[in-house]
């Protein structure tokens, strides 16, 4: 057999190092080219929201410059005077809308402590947001889960829906998890928390 | 050098006050009048009475941009990125305004050529102010001035106005030049801006799908190649540095892009972009040779008993855009092949081969991989055009016995194990989707496999095939029906190679794959 | 070893690499809510 790197003794080395330094072959093993953040199984085209080369993720539409009638541009005369916005005036359903598509902003941080402060909570496995269903029973407690029925929002349909399951404690995204989001750009600032 | 006395207090005021009016509500409810109302502010100036005068105008108020960027950078301490980034786009949109203004109503309206001239004057201004500043600040080079003047430049110069998409080629064409200008190995520092704006959205949209006829195609290619130039030495060695790691990683996505939307773009050009990418780096060669047409159905490589000879497609060449012919160099040495082609004589040719694969220009490589890659294909091309001319079509009896099979299996054996392998890799860049190259190709590697006189060229021949199969995905068709066939037809006795079997991984991957064959 | 042009390039791009473009760079500026990255815990939706 070959000696040098040009045959199969060559490709054994880099394949036995792979197996400890995989940044060593990062070239000629490749790597898995869907964790690049990109939708390749997509049906359309994925240049028109192609977020960029150092993009981890595709762009969001509110990234991408559409060219709409003027009518829908904020009016030069009025655009210096709009009121910063303020997550505390605003109902649930736009902060939901601000934490679902605006992943990795501050806004997204923001409406998740202003959902906090109004008794919504972030299941951290679940990945969703629940509150208490007003009246519902507590069918079971302890210290460290409860049972009852709580309203789920629902990305995908959009909507808040009833549900009854065990809700344990520890997979709930502590006032101490929101409270890390505690730089805030002041337009964002929520009311003070409500008890 | 000499600008009159008092330009630069002039074109400081002027845009100074441009800013302000491009800011102020007045001009976003009337911009025309904005902007005819500043013309003649300049007009007063005399900014516009010569084209010197309006040369010294946009490189003194790209100066001025620039410098402004550069100080509220070196504030940063002071505020956020976000608000450097603010103070510095709220002054260049307006210049970037201003530029697209002044293009869009120079000349009349049917004089295009002024509007394109003044294009092309302001991306040669902004590039050598650029140039130069790269020279100057060396590794405090700041891209961001200059990434945001193109960028939103471009976006302005591409939106749906009549007065713009009559130009709309000329100015992409501009753009394309600029960019070739400050390619990445002249301008090492804007290479990150640089690859955003060859691979942002509006421009690859631009480039490769809304102009018609592809007539952007070959530029965008030349872009790409001078994206793969400047990559090649640093991705020769192993480890990647991770800046290096960074762009590489950025350059993957952007043809996994092309590789989803525009296959048949990197169809085209694959032989060009083959060529300049070093041998090691096999899933990005991969990601391009697996690009096929759209409107083609692969059949699966894993079909028991898949009959490829039988494929329509395999009897369509497919379009490859490089002048092959011309690549062989010198002349003297196209003349003695093409005769030997014609003649299967000399028989020295075959000895002097080597020699002239050897001379390589770049130092550190020993063989010049351009002539190589060129050779193959163009020995091949004649090779299938010589078949036909006998009305058979390639097979593995066909392609034997010839003056084009002599050359190769002269190589296979005549060249050392580097030589080798560079000529086997120019034969494995040509295994793709269906058509008359992989298929002739496909033949020849087995056809060299079975005839071989030494069991490094077979051994060699498998290290070619299996390094580009271990690898991630994607994986060329003609790559896994050639592999297939090598393991799988008992002709070639593959599996009583001690080489198969010489360690317990190899082994394995070998399994692997015959199993997922059968 | 890399030729000199090379290393000059891959010190000029190491040193860009601390000046990397930012996504907001290629876009409009936005005076109502601007892109401000922020950074958040995994479990919040990426995408």
């Amino acid at each position: 057999m070959l000696k040098d790197q040009f045959g199969i003794t060559g490709l054994l080395s880099f394949i036995r190092v792979a197996e400890t330094q995989s940044d060593l072959v990062s070239l000629s093993l490749g790597q898995d080219l869907k964790t690049l953040g990109m939708n390749l199984n997509s049906v359309e085209s994925v240049y028109p929201n192609f977020g960029g080369p150092f993009a981890e993720m595709p762009c969001r539409p509110q990234d991408i410059d559409y060219h709409v009638p003027s009518e829908y541009l904020i009016n030069s005369s009025i655009r210096g005077k709009l009121p910063a916005p303020k997550l505390s005036m605003y109902k649930d359903d736009l902060l939901f809308y601000f934490f679902y598509n605006c992943p990795g902003d501050a806004i997204q941080a923001a409406a998740a402590v202003e959902l906090y402060n109004r008794d919504w909570r972030y299941h951290t496995e679940e990945k969703l947001w629940l509150t208490r269903a007003p009246g519902a029973p507590l069918v079971e407690k302890t210290s460290t889960y409860e049972r009852s029925t709580y309203f789920i929002f629902d990305p995908s349909r959009w909507s808040k829906v009833g549900k009854e399951f065990m809700l344990e404690y520890s997979k709930l995204e502590d006032r101490q998890g929101v409270s890390q989001h505690v730089f805030m750009p002041q337009t964002m600032s929520s009311s003070p928390s409500q008890s | 050098f000499d600008d009159p006395q008092g330009l630069l207090e002039k074109t400081e005021y002027l845009l100074r006050e441009w800013v302000n009016i491009f800011h102020s509500p007045s001009a976003s409810r009337d911009p025309t009048k904005a902007f005819s109302v500043f013309v003649h502010q300049m007009n007063v100036h005399g900014i516009l009475k010569t084209d010197d005068l309006i040369t010294r105008f946009f490189r003194l108020s790209t100066q001025m941009c620039v410098d402004l960027c550069y100080r509220a950078l070196a504030d940063q301490n002071s505020s956020t990125p976000v608000l450097v980034r603010t103070k510095c786009f709220h002054t260049l949109d307006a210049f970037v305004r201003l530029i697209a203004l002044l293009v869009k109503h120079s000349g009349d309206a049917s004089n295009n050529a002024t509007k394109v001239n003044l294009l092309n004057k302001v991306l040669g201004i902004v590039a050598g102010v650029l140039l130069q500043d790269h020279e100057v600040h060396l590794t405090e080079f700041q891209q961001l001035p200059y990434h945001r003047i193109f960028i939103i430049l471009f976006l302005e110069l591409n939106t749906p106005e009549p007065v713009l998409e009559v130009i709309n080629f000329q100015v992409l064409t501009a753009f394309c030049h600029t960019l070739h200008i400050l390619r990445p190995s002249h301008a090492p520092a804007f290479a990150y801006a640089w690859l955003e704006l060859v691979s942002h959205r509006v421009f690859i949209g631009r480039m490769l799908a809304i102009t018609p006829q592809q007539k952007g195609w070959g530029m965008y290619a030349q872009l790409l190649i001078d994206l793969f130039k400047f990559l090649a030495p640093f991705l020769r060695n192993a480890e990647l540095s991770k800046p290096v790691a960074l762009f590489y990683k950025g350059t993957l996505r952007v043809l996994l892009v092309l590789l989803h939307d525009f296959p048949e773009f990197l169809c085209d050009y694959h032989y060009s972009f083959c060529d300049v990418i070093p041998p090691n780096c096999i899933q990005m060669r991969n990601l391009i040779l697996s690009a096929f047409p759209r409107n083609m159905r692969l059949p699966d490589p894993f079909t028991p008993n898949l009959k490829v000879d039988m494929l329509q497609e395999i009897n369509h060449a497919p379009r490859v855009l490089s002048n092959i012919a011309s690549l062989i160099q010198p002349a003297s040495f196209k003349k003695d092949l093409d005769n030997y082609l014609k003649a299967r004589a000399p028989v020295t040719f075959l000895s002097e081969l080597r020699g002239h694969l050897q001379v390589s220009h770049e130092p550190g490589l020993r063989y010049n991989i351009k002539l190589m890659n060129a050779l193959v294909l163009y020995v091949g091309t004649q090779a299938i055009a010589h078949i036909r001319s006998k009305t058979l079509q390639p097979n593995m009896t066909t392609i034997a016995h010839s003056a084009h099979m002599d050359i190769f299996q002269n190589l296979a054996v005549d060249l050392d194990t580097e030589g080798r392998y560079l000529f086997l890799n120019a034969i494995a860049n040509q295994l793709r989707y269906p058509n008359s190259h992989t298929h002739y190709f496909s033949c020849t590697l087995l056809y060299l496999f079975a005839e071989a006189n030494s069991e490094a060229i077979q051994e060699q021949i498998t290290r070619v095939l299996l390094e580009r199969l271990i690898v991630n995905r994607p994986h060329p068709w003609g790559l896994l029906i050639t592999f297939i066939e090598l393991i799988k037809n008992p002709i070639y006795k593959f599996w009583n190679h001690e080489f198969v079997h010489c360690a317990p991984e190899i082994e394995k991957l070998f399994e692997s794959v015959a199993r997922s064959c059968m | 070893p890399l030729q000199r042009e090379h290393q000059f390039q891959l010190q000029m791009l190491e040193a860009a690499y601390y000046h990397l473009p930012h996504p907001s760079d290629s876009e409009k500026l936005r005076a109502y809510l601007p892109r401000n990255p922020y950074p958040l815990p995994h479990y919040y939706p990426q995408q």
